[in-house]
């Protein structure tokens, strides 16, 4: 099933 | 479309738990570890990118091998109503032979030579 989630890049600096 | 099975080893495999209080950061450590005899590339992706640092957030795992990811939520005001949406995804791509840049190969790679894992945030509070 398609997930509506949004996946964006994750940062290693707050 | 048969996706390829995702071939790192992931400790924990599906939730990151965050145990509070939420008021300085809180760090959840991701295992993954790597028992195929070739090298794999990955990268971490989330749906809340602005609300957890991720170190390391990408790079590659020699065959055998392993690496610790640290994953820390900044501070919030923790609703416990709120149950958290927030998802991980930890996307893998076996290492071409040839050492392209890292960039490259994930601009090039082919949705078929992707594989992926997703994880969910729990977030618990210290039990009283």
């Amino acid at each position: 099933a398609l997930s509506e989630d949004e996946f964006h890049d994750a940062v290693s600096e707050s | 479309m048969s996706k390829l099975d995702q071939v790192l080893i992931l400790d924990p495999p599906c939730d990151l738990r965050f145990k509070g209080p939420f008021t300085d950061v809180v760090t959840a450590n991701l295992k993954l570890k790597n028992p195929s005899d070739r090298r794999v590339c990955f990268k971490v992706k989330t749906t809340a990118p602005r609300r957890y640092c991720v170190r390391p957030n990408s790079g590659v795992i020699d065959p055998g091998a392993a690496v610790n990811i640290s994953v820390m939520l900044q501070p919030f005001d923790y609703d416990p109503n709120e149950k958290s949406k927030h998802k991980f995804m930890v996307q893998t791509i076996f290492a071409p032979s040839n050492n392209s840049d890292n960039d490259s190969l994930w601009k090039d790679a082919k949705p078929d030579d992707l594989m992926d894992s997703k994880l969910r945030c729990v977030f618990e509070m210290p039990s009283e």
